[in-house]
């Protein structure tokens, strides 16, 4: 299975 | 001026417990309404939100906004100097390039104090989007610390499935599978042994142990934890940190190549 990244979900402020 | 003290310095020493597995630098961004930090892991796949209410503390003044970067583990190098009981005192002036920490002895019979060289980080910040939880479990934190470490043993995920029934962890590998199903508690006399579980719709989604693994060293902290889960989106895995706020651990799931 692969590894999502955090930053993929939240958005950058 | 910022200045902050807590009567006991083992809750700061179990929050910096908490965090210093994931993190190696952090910003403390500090104001009149308490202490706030957020940062990802190295590898951005997991987040920690720490929250510090002003008026948790004993004492609590800032007078200007100031962020202090620290060096986690100089910080874990310092708090080791301060007995559990000691009172710990967290200063800096404005603009200052350190930060102290003064420890007093319950009796007042020694006082330490610990300059540290503060960092300039250039980190991130990411906006959290408020979500409706599929399932939302409460349950004992040493019990999901044992959960996460006997089933390290078989995999590096681990899927967490649930339903109104319990929830399912899971976990397979080289030796073998192994499954832990924990249920709701019917029990209600002792909160913090209990098991709770409110579900809007069943969810199963699969985790990195080695992260997992990582927020359970925030077990000292609190005798339940709370794990919001829903499809498609980041696991949250949050602590108490009795009297002065909590920790949030962000996990992002994994998924099929």
């Amino acid at each position: 299975m692969a590894q999502r990244s955090i930053t993929s979900f939240f958005i950058r402020v | 001026m910022f200045e902050a003290r807590l009567d006991s310095s083992v809750t700061l020493k179990k929050v910096l417990e908490a965090i210093k597995d994931l993190l190696n630098d952090a910003s403390f961004d500090c104001s009149d309404t308490g202490i706030q930090l957020q940062a990802m892991d190295n590898s951005h796949v997991s987040l920690v939100s720490l929250t510090l209410k002003s008026d948790g503390f004993d004492k609590y003044r800032c007078d200007r906004n100031i962020t202090m970067g620290m060096n986690l583990a100089s910080m874990v190098k310092i708090l080791k100097c301060a007995n559990n009981d000691d009172t710990v005192t967290i200063k800096a002036q404005d603009d200052a390039d350190t930060v102290t920490f003064m420890f007093e002895s319950k009796k007042q019979d020694k006082i330490s104090d610990y300059a540290m060289k503060l960092m300039n980080l250039d980190q991130e910040h990411l906006g959290i989007p408020d979500t409706d939880f599929s399932c939302v479990i409460r349950m004992p934190s040493i019990e999901f610390a044992r959960i996460c470490r006997d089933l390290a043993q078989f995999g590096e995920s681990i899927g967490i499935a649930c339903t109104k029934e319990g929830v399912k962890f899971s976990a397979s590998g080289d030796i073998g599978s192994a499954n832990v199903k924990i249920a709701q508690t019917s029990n209600f006399e002792k909160e913090e042994e209990s098991v709770t579980i409110e579900m809007q719709e069943p969810v199963a989604l699969t985790f990195a142990c080695q992260y997992l693994n990582s927020f359970t060293k925030a077990t000292p902290l609190s005798p339940q934890v709370q794990l919001s889960m829903s499809d498609n989106v980041p696991l949250v895995v949050e602590y108490t940190v009795p009297e002065l706020g909590h920790i949030r651990y962000y996990l992002a799931p994994k998924i099929e190549e």
